[in-house]
């Protein structure tokens, strides 16, 4: 969302800060050269992998795509501290494929699963 | 020297890390045991860089994740032939113009239930066959080492590609054509060799075969042929059968009057040192030498090849 600017006039509230803490997903790119694996990681030279991050509050709202254990669990938390919140987790993941030359010179394509962050969520 | 790792998080971009963040790279570089750990720099929330056996542990892990058993190491022979980028490109969603150009298109009955594709170069020193007496057609052998497919991966299907190259535009030829078109058709056989040279072929004589793939083309083109070897590459590898390679031959459609075995030969690249065709360079012969290509299931995961991300 864009960014709130007070211009002063004294009618405005700045916008809460809480929903930047809430449970979202940020980028994390992964740099194959980084751990030296440029050499036989032929294509992608690294990937947006994403990262879930933020807190749970209550009530859930619901683009937190959230669970109905989590929503109870979260409602839990809010009268007894003991019990956790809900954690902030990847709900939805893709796969990348990787072009690379394994241990005998051969060339491979490969796809592997659950690479990406797609989306994140309160579970 | 490698054990460098570095997840960047998003804030800082793709930028170079400080370098401070990182193991400074030790100045004997003595490769020797796991080294002290390293505190972050002050006022940092970094953790300490983790120890070098730590590193080789988390490499190790990553690579098993990858299905591999140890760090490749390729050597600088190594080439990657430009389909297996193309399939690469289509899969990943690349440039879908350029894609559009080259008329490539997923070969999708054959990735249907695979996430892995590996590409041979067969092994040059074995190709020769001996054929029967006389001008009959050139056969060779193409014997590709499959023996770095894991043992739990499943081969669905394989292609041998072939190159063709359209022959030099020659005015007598193609008068004749134009009176006859099918005068210039050439057959691409592709077989299984049953039997180890030696064993089926007393005297040079015939070779115990296996047809496997057949095709009519007309050498007015240069392009890739795809032949379909997935019964043998399935017997070599799940049903363990011997490998004894693949043959293919050139044969033109009606006997030649100006060209012959060898000009057929000449149309399609089978061999890096072709009758009155030449010897290519190694730059060349890489990119154009025939190409075995296999499409897998290694059992982890159930998304096939085909389900490609959607672009954001």
């Amino acid at each position: 969302s864009p960014k709130h600017h007070d211009h002063g006039g004294g009618g405005a509230h700045p916008r809460p800060r809480k929903s930047k803490k809430n449970c979202r997903r940020h980028a994390l790119y992964v740099d194959f050269s980084d751990v030296g694996w440029n050499d036989w990681i032929v294509a992608p030279p690294g990937y947006q992998a994403y990262y879930c991050q933020g807190d749970c509050p209550f009530p859930l709202a619901d683009h937190l795509n959230s669970t109905n254990h989590a929503i109870v669990q979260t409602l839990v938390n809010s009268v007894n501290a003991t019990i956790p919140k809900a954690c902030c987790v990847p709900t939805e993941l893709s796969a990348i494929s990787m072009l690379y030359l394994d241990e005998y010179d051969k060339v491979v394509l490969k796809n592997y699963q659950e690479m990406v962050v797609e989306g994140c969520g309160c579970r | 020297g490698t054990a460098r790792a570095n997840f960047i998080p998003a804030e800082t971009g793709r930028k170079k890390v400080a370098g401070g963040l990182l193991h400074p790279r030790g100045g004997g570089g003595g490769g020797g045991g796991g080294r002290a750990e390293e505190g972050a720099p002050p006022g940092t929330s970094r953790r300490p860089f983790p120890s070098h056996e730590l590193l080789r542990g988390f490499e190790a892990t990553l690579l098993q994740m990858f299905g591999l058993r140890r760090r490749p190491q390729p050597s600088r022979a190594a080439v990657v032939p430009s389909y297996m980028l193309d399939l690469y490109r289509l899969q990943s969603g690349g440039d879908a113009e350029q894609l559009l150009d080259l008329g490539l298109q997923y070969p999708e009955k054959s990735t249907s239930r695979a996430n892995t594709v590996r590409s041979f170069h067969h092994e040059e020193d074995l190709e020769a066959l001996p054929g029967p007496p006389g001008p009959a057609p050139r056969r060779l052998r193409y014997f590709f080492n499959l023996s770095s497919v894991p043992a739990d991966e499943a081969i669905s299907s394989a292609e041998l590609r072939l190159f063709r190259q359209r022959l030099p535009d020659d005015a007598e030829a193609a008068a004749e054509e134009a009176s006859a078109p099918e005068q210039g058709l050439h057959r691409i056989n592709v077989y299984e060799v049953m039997k180890p040279v030696g064993e089926g072929a007393e005297g040079g004589g015939d070779l115990a075969t296996r047809l496997l793939d057949t095709r009519l083309v007309h050498p007015n083109v240069s392009r890739w042929e795809s032949f379909d070897v997935s019964p043998a590459v399935v017997r070599w590898t799940a049903g363990g059968e011997p490998n004894h390679g693949l043959a293919v031959e050139v044969v033109p459609l009606h006997p030649p009057r100006q060209t012959g075995p060898a000009a057929a030969a000449r149309h399609v690249r089978i061999s890096r040192s072709l009758p009155r065709g030449g010897r290519l360079d190694a730059a060349a012969w890489a990119r154009l030498r025939p190409l075995l290509v296999t499409f897998s299931h290694d059992g982890r995961g159930q998304a096939p090849l085909t389900r490609r991300r959607p672009k954001r």
